[in-house]
């Protein structure tokens, strides 16, 4: 099982849609600083199910929507969709998640409309859940290397 | 529960032990509780001797070798908890060229059962990818996606070796 | 005394915005009393404006623009408190080619009134270097220097252009 | 006025004696992870006086001897010579420090045993001395980066 596809529309600086495809193999992401590498990973947080804003380095959840500039209008929602390929003769998952300047979130999974809990329980099995380190923020590699013996304790409780 | 946690905990300590003398071609290295009398409540610490030097806690390393050691542990958990994916954002930037080169031949090894995104500003780090994704941004302030062709990353590396 | 550091403070100011606007090819970046009522005891924050983007807190801002922001600050402490020589280890680990570049040709202006020395793993940095000094250690633990030849370096810079 | 000639003898890793020239442009020093180059940075500010073994990334003033491996003994003492070219007619200025395991430290310039304090005194006028931001560690750029409020004021009363 691999990320196939991965489409994101309004979601911080990704105001018009683009869509990525990987290989199975390993793919990089290159770019000047500042053009949006990151929010490539909040967006990946951001359809998992990501509750905090914190960690998709926001305040306020509204934060994570396009907000404008002086020559393109804020957007009123975003939307990002990730296709994980299927695995032993599964079919494809289809996972996306819509975010409205309500703060109402909209969750599904192939078409289906579901719940949060819904998308979270779909990835227990994968290994995508909280558990592990699939995802390694940028300072990362720092907050390890700087972590005191609580805090490593703490990140050797999560990820193991 | 308690131990569910140090079995796993083990196999992370031999994990991460194996990978970082893998990564530095030689040296060894610990994951640790500070205090072994107090499993439950311990905290958990580093200390890395890479070849040649004397065993230190983690604190006490040079910048990169810091970041190799982080990394080590990082493949260690990747290791014991295997996901579809992994998602690394520049976590290269405070290695030299031949470091980059041992860590990226060690994703290269593992690239069958494991898929890896990496972010970076290192041209040896996409030596070892098969797709290149390139983001721009205008002073619109929006993001776009722009082709990339690997060979103008990868005829000349840093390390000055053609590896296209 | 407090007078001293106000007047000091404000050539600071006046150099920080210069230098960022200059840094940035655009933008504005201010450095400000966090609480202008209260200059003995306030806090001082960076707020920064890349080009087209909106003005906000040095934390919110990406990874290399928060470097290129407190490079700003520290190319501000250089000019107004100039010294014999200026040692900077490393400080281009988040910065992509470009702002290297940009970083770059900024010392190479100031060249004359400083000298610099710089610790780097960046090729794209050692464009403007006149003589390049290689360390390295052995499985002894032994620093030692090597010569280095600059057009090892420099013949394709990371950014793939011949700069020799 | 620049920094002419650096020689680093037993200190930190540089068992052997190095003698670095520098131009008064821009010089590069480059090399493996571990390898020495932060050490150079750590000698220059000994030799100006360093007092706070934290400022070298150690612990205890001894730490900063060549602590010996297996292969080679280690040293009994430290020295670092920093050669200032001279400006305005003005001849170039030899600055030594030498530190014993006992603790002792000898200072000299062009050669006369000085106390620290004539150390610091020599450098108020050519700007070397605390003030200013002519040294920057690794790390310094993300330390000025997460600075709250308090911290950057400290940075900057004393860099200004
Ligand atoms: N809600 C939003 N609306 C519009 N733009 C946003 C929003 N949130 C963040 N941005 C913009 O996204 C940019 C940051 O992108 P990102 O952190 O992905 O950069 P990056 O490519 O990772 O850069 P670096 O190489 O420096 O790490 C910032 O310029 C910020 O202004
Ligand atoms: N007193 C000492 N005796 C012997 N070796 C020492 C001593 N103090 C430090 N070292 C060694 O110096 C090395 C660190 O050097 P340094 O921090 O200068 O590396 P570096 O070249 O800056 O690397 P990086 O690129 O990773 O930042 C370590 O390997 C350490 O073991
Ligand atoms: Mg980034
Ligand atoms: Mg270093």
């Amino acid at each position: 099982m691999y990320l196939k596809k991965l489409g994101i529309n309004g979601f911080k600086s990704f105001a018009s849609p683009v869509q990525l495809e990987f290989t199975p193999g390993i793919s990089a992401i290159v770019g000047p600083n500042g053009s949006g590498k990151s929010n490539i990973t909040d967006a990946i947080r951001f359809v998992l199910g990501e509750q905090s804003t914190k960690s998709m380095r926001s305040h306020r959840m509204d934060d994570i929507i396009f907000s404008g500039t002086d020559k393109v209008r804020q957007k009123g929602a975003c939307e990002v969709t990730l296709v994980l390929s299927g695995e032993d003769g599964e079919s494809e998952r289809v996972i996306s998640r819509k975010l409205f300047r309500t703060g109402e979130s909209q969750y599904r999974i192939n078409g289906r409309t579901v719940r949060l809990r819904d998308i979270q329980e779909s990835f227990r099995d994968t290994g995508l859940g909280k558990n592990g380190y699939s995802m390694v923020s940028q300072g990362g590699i720092e907050s390890i290397v700087s972590a005191g013996p609580a805090e490593l304790r703490a990140i050797v409780e999560e990820a193991a | 529960m308690e131990e569910r946690f140090s079995e796993r905990f083990a196999l992370l300590q031999s994990a991460f032990s194996r990978i970082f003398t893998r990564l530095f071609e030689g040296g060894t290295a610990r994951l640790a509780y500070t205090n072994p009398e107090d499993i439950l409540g311990s905290g958990i610490e580093l200390t890395a001797q890479p070849p040649g030097k004397n065993l230190r806690h983690i604190s006490l390393l040079s910048g990169g070798e810091k970041a190799m050691t982080a990394i080590s542990l990082l493949l260690a958990f990747i290791q014991i908890n295997p996901a579809p994916f992994c998602i690394i954002d520049e976590i290269d930037a405070a290695l030299d060229d031949s470091n980059i080169m041992r860590f990226t031949n060690y994703l290269d090894e593992i690239r069958e059962e494991n898929q890896f995104i990496i972010i970076t500003h290192r041209k040896t780090t996409l030596r070892i990818c098969e797709r290149i994704y390139g983001v721009s941004m205008n002073r619109d302030g929006i993001s776009r996606l722009v082709a990339v062709e690997v060979s103008d990353y990868t005829e000349e590396s840093e390390s000055g070796q053609t590896t296209a």
